[in-house]
């Protein structure tokens, strides 16, 4: 099949690490998540810093979801029955304090973090 | 996803994964790549998780996402998942959660109860073995101990299958994609074949976090969905995570 024929397979990499060149884009920064902190404190500064790439895409994920549905219909559904049909309360509650950090509607971080049984769809 | 958990000829375990997603998401015409892949990487961070100042486990996530799909219990085991297609799929689960039957786990939750909550390699396999799930998944566990490290294939209900390490047989280490171990991956998609030809390239004697890392680095183990690849070493209690790219030309999975 096509994957094995060069260029979409090479031989195994050596001398790759230290992580270098162009297939490293970059390194992954540290957060502390205590959880001694009620729900409402335990990410906010993770999110604070976050919340533009995170607005992104999911803005993202909406524009797939117009081009399949343009009437927004779906997005309606995400934004308005998703919670309530969809999460357990103890979840929900850490969902619910990264919401408090208003920038994007509790639905669409509830599909995000379902996203794995959704994708199954 | 590609997850390997390996051990060396000394005993120590090497736990490494790619995390893949963002297939059929919308492809970027220009730039060649998935569209929520690169809306992802962005998100990457590494968290580490305290109680009462100690660590309690580490792992890499998405900002915003709050289960986990990699992570490590510092000195005790190591955890990652990929994804298992199945016709009896997630959308049942939510479909029964909808109509009220909820005594299946959300698959990512579960992980992230499992890294909080578990104590020993033993028990967190029993729990990932055993725990009812809403979507079909893979579980790769290592541990602290040698040979201590499987593939646990579960559909929603049940365990399926568990492929452990087995020095006597040979199988120094377990590499997972996104078919079950017994069936040949999917022709057009088969990162198993050049991963586990590099494994064995690279030898037991010398696998590390270095060289697990070139294996995850090497087309299509490394494709254009591949968004960060982490290591982790449960003696250590070390994870390290590095944000990926493919440069053209790539394999677009």
């Amino acid at each position: 099949s096509t994957q094995f024929i060069p260029p979409y397979t090479e031989d195994c990499r050596t001398e790759m690490y230290p992580p270098n060149g162009p297939t490293f884009r970059g390194a992954v920064s540290w957060y502390t998540v205590d959880l001694d902190l009620p729900p409402s404190k335990r990410w906010t500064a993770l999110i604070t810093d976050k919340k533009t790439d995170l607005v992104n895409m999911i803005q993202a994920i909406k524009d797939l979801a117009y081009a399949f549905v343009p009437s927004g219909r779906l997005i309606e559904l995400v934004d308005i029955t998703l919670v309530s049909v969809i999460f357990p309360l103890t979840f929900s509650l850490n969902l619910y304090y990264i919401f408090l950090i208003p920038f994007c509607n509790l639905g669409e971080v509830v599909l995000f973090n379902i996203f794995y049984e959704v994708f199954t769809v | 996803c590609t997850s390997i958990v390996a051990e060396d000829n000394k005993g120590n375990l090497f736990h490494g994964r790619n995390l893949d997603f963002g297939l059929f998401m919308g492809w970027d015409v220009k730039n060649k790549s998935w569209i929520i892949s690169e809306k992802l990487k962005p998100l990457v961070v590494n968290l580490d998780f305290k109680r009462n100042n100690q660590t309690v486990f580490k792992s890499t996530n998405f900002a915003g996402y709050v289960g986990m799909l990699t992570g490590i219990k510092p000195h005790i085991f190591t955890l990652t998942m990929n994804e298992r297609f199945s016709l009896d799929g997630g959308y049942i689960g939510i479909l029964e959660w909808i109509l009220g039957k909820r005594d299946g786990m959300w698959m990512s939750f579960l992980t992230r109860s499992v890294l909080e909550n578990a104590h020993s390699y033993e028990e967190a396999k029993t729990r990932l073995a055993q725990t009812k799930l809403l979507a079909p998944a893979y579980f790769i566990l290592g541990g602290n101990q040698t040979g201590q490290g499987c593939i646990i294939t579960r559909s929603r209900l049940l365990s399926i299958d568990m492929l452990e390490i087995d020095l006597k047989l040979g199988r120094w280490y377990v590499l997972e994609t996104n078919y079950d171990h017994w069936e040949e991956p999917l022709f057009l998609d088969d990162r198993r074949t050049p991963g586990m030809k590099c494994m064995n390239q690279t030898t037991q004697k010398n696998i590390s976090l270095k060289t697990m890392y070139d294996v995850l680095s090497t087309k299509p183990v490394l494709n254009k969905l591949t968004t960060y690849t982490t290591l982790m070493q449960v003696s250590e209690g070390k994870l390290e995570s590095y944000i990926r790219d493919c440069p053209n030309p790539c394999m677009p999975w």
